[in-house]
């Protein structure tokens, strides 16, 4: 499914899309190095299906309308996941 | 809700608003941060103060565009809209608005962001609350339109924001006494201590008594006492608002109709309808819309043996009889027909174990018991408090 999805979209939006759930905190930053990629295409559609889940839609673990709808959307940039604090790291004003 | 580890460990906590937004002005950009401040402060026993940014608060706030001395960039419309710092020193709590933003303020849906709005969000997470994943929460991390006019917390980041500082104020206080209040820097908005939460058994009179999905709730001013099921002690006091937030000013009355899975609360002249804690449509209304010309019921029981609710108010020693959707058209009438009964009640309720074969009056700290098949008061004037509270 997610090879599909992937092929269907450009691959600006997929990179938009994998930098969204990198910053939110459902996957790991350093899963975006390319030899690793492939190798975790499925913690992708997991992590994909994990922010589904958290946006209140429906959990396909695909890039679709309405998950890369709800991407484009102004929000928070506050990480959603609790592990991956990014915004966290400094102390000192 | 998602919360962190580590709330505030102190009541007072200042903020300073070190620039504004020029599409808001200076006075706007205040208003919406300073009243974003309130409607925590309003669920949670926190004080806010509003400081000069050179007094090293607690909470810095400011509007700035892409890099800002922190590592997470804003990125210019859309996007980001803002981040926040979780509680702790230096930089813990500071909340930084995208200056690039469309900020407006109380002008509806797909208006821009509202920062009102936006800074409730924001300093949710300056008090220690993450990302909800409950869609309607505040906390949720898409921007959505709430009305802010009449702005109502959800119930998810009630629930949130009490279980970190509503124990937090129990545990480190005497549960028994607000933590006496430090002298103020500059004179707040109201220095008026709040009241220390009621004692359940030093209480010498009720607004409101029921079984709700069969624990009896006892409602005094802001707070609620509740007894589960097969217990004999209550617990509380709790907020009303951390079950029902649309009544953080108390109720006169309440009953549930199990029929209907309705939980009905009235306050003044108007009615709330609830399923559980879920506020249903078109609530609140006036009660002429049941049929009552004018306001406030003191006292309201369901009857599972005709499955009507009967209405009562106490100063005129009146009663209503409410089948579907109004009272009934006979009605009011004298509530000597209880014979026996109190005529100003506080307080009615039914369902004592399940059972609906007698109705309790209460009136201050006494309590009468009805018969209501016999049609006649059995017991009268019992002391609610030896009975019922097992002070």
């Amino acid at each position: 499914n997610h090879v599909k999805s992937r092929t269907k979209r450009d691959s600006a939006e997929i990179g938009f899309a994998e930098s969204y759930l990198v910053n939110y905190g459902y996957v790991p930053p350093d899963s975006l190095q390319s030899g690793r990629a492939n190798a975790e295409l499925h913690s992708w559609s997991k992590a994909l299906a994990e922010m589904q889940k958290f946006h209140g839609l429906p959990q396909t673990g695909e890039f679709d309308d309405a998950t890369i709808e709800i991407m484009k959307k102004p929000r928070c940039a506050n990480p959603d996941k609790v592990s991956v604090k990014t915004n966290l790291k400094r102390k000192k004003r | 809700y998602v919360t962190v580890g580590s709330p505030w460990q102190k009541q007072l906590i200042t903020y300073s608003i070190n620039n504004f937004t020029p599409k808001l002005g200076k006075k706007l950009t205040h208003e919406a941060i300073d009243n974003a401040f309130k409607v925590w402060s309003s669920f949670v026993p926190l004080q806010f103060d509003k400081v000069d940014a050179s007094q090293n608060p607690d909470i810095v706030t400011f509007f700035a565009e892409g890099f800002h001395n922190d590592n997470t960039n804003f990125d210019g419309v859309g996007g980001y809209l803002a981040h926040a710092f979780y509680p702790g020193s230096g930089i813990g709590g500071d909340t930084h608005f995208d200056g690039a933003e469309p900020w407006t303020l109380h002008q509806g849906p797909n208006k821009g962001n509202d920062l009102f709005l936006v800074a409730v969000h924001e300093l949710g997470h300056a008090l220690g609350l993450q990302h909800s994943p409950d869609v309607k929460a505040i906390m949720a991390p898409v921007y959505k339109y709430h009305d802010t006019k009449n702005f109502v917390l959800p119930q998810d980041d009630i629930l949130g924001i009490q279980s970190l500082y509503g124990n937090f104020w129990f545990k480190l206080f005497d549960s028994t006494k607000p933590p006496r209040r430090p002298a103020a820097t500059q004179p707040t908005i109201s220095s008026i201590p709040e009241p220390s939460p009621p004692k359940l058994c030093e209480l010498s009179n009720y607004d409101a008594i029921s079984f709700l999905r069969k624990e009896l709730y006892i409602f005094k001013g802001k707070y609620m006492w509740r007894r589960k099921r097969g217990k004999t002690s209550f617990s509380g006091p709790l907020m009303i608002s951390s079950f029902w937030p649309q009544l953080k000013n108390g109720v006169d009355a309440v009953y549930e109709n199990p029929t209907s899975n309705k939980i009905v609360f009235f306050k003044d002249h108007l009615f709330w309808e609830f399923r559980g804690t879920e506020l249903l449509p078109q609530s609140p209304r006036h009660v002429r819309h049941i049929g009552m010309q004018n306001g406030k019921v003191d006292a309201a029981v369901w009857w599972q043996r005709n499955g009507k609710t009967y209405f009562f108010k106490g100063n005129c020693g009146y009663y209503w009889r409410y089948g579907v959707g109004r009272v009934e058209e006979d009605y009011p009438r004298s509530i000597s027909v209880w014979n026996g009964a109190p005529a100003n009640v506080d307080a009615a309720f039914s369902g004592v174990d399940g059972s609906h074969n007698f109705t309790y009056f209460v009136k201050g700290n006494k309590y009468w018991v009805f018969n209501n098949w016999e049609i006649k008061t059995v017991k009268t004037s019992l002391s609610f408090v030896d009975d019922w509270l097992k002070c």
